[in-house]
């Protein structure tokens, strides 16, 4: 009974008693989809050591492949009206998003916000969101290619050499233009972005993307400096949006999933100009 | 065209991989941040001129006055912190005008979000049609960014349909003494 769910005829989303994401219904389907923030911590290196630099602007380079998690139990508030039906979630003092549903929207969206992200404990610090499925992906994901043509990724593989990943997080991220997708034979998931973001998916199911990141040390690359950007004399904050879509895999011959992304995905990149114009001086009737 | 040529040279920077992928030093990082908000000021004069044109009924192309020109002169701003929900004229004036300029080749629909200070909005569209409209608190954890300097807590939403390709609708948004209510999430929040 206290599980939430917001959501039109097209697309439910539930969040569990915990105010996670635990479910999404579309027409066809029902399935299990979380979503969480969590963060690696940025390698602290050896720069006179090529196969040990530090994390930074060029390379993402992880201390361990374990991820940290963010929170246990986000605060969450539910808005219902005519138009939109939104949660709103806050999960720590720097990490908050707003999850929504248009009322003629196939889609959902994930507006969240991050930063800015503390430092007091000398450690650097990316961060992403990771949405978990039950689709069997089988290792297999696709990544865009400035948003044209998908390409098929495998995890730990590469298409021309036998390859052995040292750093298996790393090895595995891809640059995301605007979308990453899995699918298994009933299934497809899709996550489009709002900017190019770094993606993969290091689980069966899982898709990720990195929001933000703020690191102490320079990667001896080039740049001489560590990412570690302020504005006002703190960290930045980042605010961005995905989009998330589920239907039926490609694999079942029916192309609606890819044709809502590709028009959600032209809508998203080109969206309205918006000019505002003061209108003290002038009536409805004038206006018009 | 000088402001589009400013316009393109930035661009062509912009294309540098150090900007593309953001390896620049933070000093040209912020270079580059002000560029960009420097051609965006400049080509703002040239879509506010083409937008007035547009609207007078004269055809910008041919400059053949339509009978049904007018004299109104409109400012046509472009808000660059909507990325923060906030927006000078639309927080501050009893009555804006929403211009939407479609650029993609199809007809669209958008919901939009106009951040706003108060609850007592409406927003009418060209043919006198009042249009359903919701409003929705912006979170506290953007409300409460430091260097946010904004009075708007609320965003107005409403659903421009219809816009058509390469063209734009425009929406009169005014003040009312009607009361509305606060928004209230549900009881059942966690």
């Amino acid at each position: 009974s206290s599980f939430v769910s917001i959501g039109n005829e097209k697309i439910r989303l539930t969040f569990d008693t915990n105010g996670f994401l635990s479910a999404i219904t579309t027409k066809e389907m029902t399935r299990i989809v979380n979503q969480e923030f969590l963060y690696y911590e940025g390698a602290i290196g050896n720069n006179r050591e090529f196969r040990n630099r530090s994390s930074g602007a060029y390379i993402f380079r992880p201390k361990t492949d374990n991820v940290k998690l963010v929170t246990t139990g986000p605060k969450i508030k539910v808005y219902r009206g005519n138009l939109v039906e939104e949660v709103h979630q806050i999960f720590n003092e720097w990490i908050s998003q707003v999850v929504r549903v248009y009322r003629k929207h196939g889609y959902a969206e994930f507006e969240w916000m991050v930063g800015p992200i503390p430092i007091d404990d000398g450690v650097g610090k990316e961060i992403i969101t990771r949405f978990n499925s039950d689709i069997q992906s089988e290792g297999i994901f696709y990544t865009d290619s400035n948003g044209r043509e998908m390409l098929k990724r495998l995890r730990d593989h590469r298409d021309t050499w036998r390859v052995k990943l040292l750093e298996h997080t790393a090895g595995n991220y891809y640059p995301i233009t605007t979308k990453i997708a899995l699918e298994d034979e009933n299934a497809r998931l899709a996550i489009l972005t709002d900017r190019a973001q770094g993606g993969s998916s290091m689980g069966d199911g899982s898709l990720e993307l990195m929001i933000h990141r703020r690191l102490l040390h320079d990667d001896a690359f080039g740049v001489d400096e560590s990412l570690n950007e302020t504005a006002f004399g703190q960290g930045l904050v980042a605010r961005g949006t995905h989009y998330l879509i589920l239907g039926n895999s490609q694999l079942d011959q029916s192309p609606t999933t890819q044709l809502l992304e590709r028009f959600t995905q032209l809508e998203k990149l080109l969206p309205t100009w918006k000019f505002f114009s003061d209108a003290t001086n002038s009536s409805y009737d004038d206006w018009r | 065209l000088p402001h589009l040529s400013f316009f393109r040279e930035t661009m062509g920077i912009m294309q540098h991989h150090d900007a593309v992928t953001g390896t620049e030093k933070q000093k040209v990082a912020y270079d580059y941040a002000r560029r960009l908000n420097v051609a965006l000021r400049a080509c703002g004069s040239n879509t506010k001129d083409i937008l007035n044109h547009l609207t007078s009924g004269e055809t910008p192309q041919t400059g053949i006055p339509d009978t049904k020109k007018h004299d109104y002169k409109f400012e046509f701003k472009t808000c660059d912190l909507l990325n923060i929900s906030s927006c000078l004229i639309s927080e501050t004036s009893d009555r804006f005008i929403l211009t939407l300029y479609n650029p993609l080749a199809h007809s669209t629909f958008e919901y939009v979000r106009v951040p706003v200070s108060t609850l007592d909005y409406i927003v009418k569209d060209y043919r006198d049609v009042t249009l359903e409209t919701e409003i929705l608190p912006i979170p506290e954890t953007i409300q409460n960014i430091t260097f946010r300097n904004s009075r708007a807590k609320y965003e107005l939403i409403f659903l421009a349909s219809e816009l058509p390709p390469f063209g734009y609708k425009s929406y009169y948004i005014m003040k009312t003494n009607k009361h509305r209510l606060e928004p209230i999430p549900d009881a059942d929040n966690l």
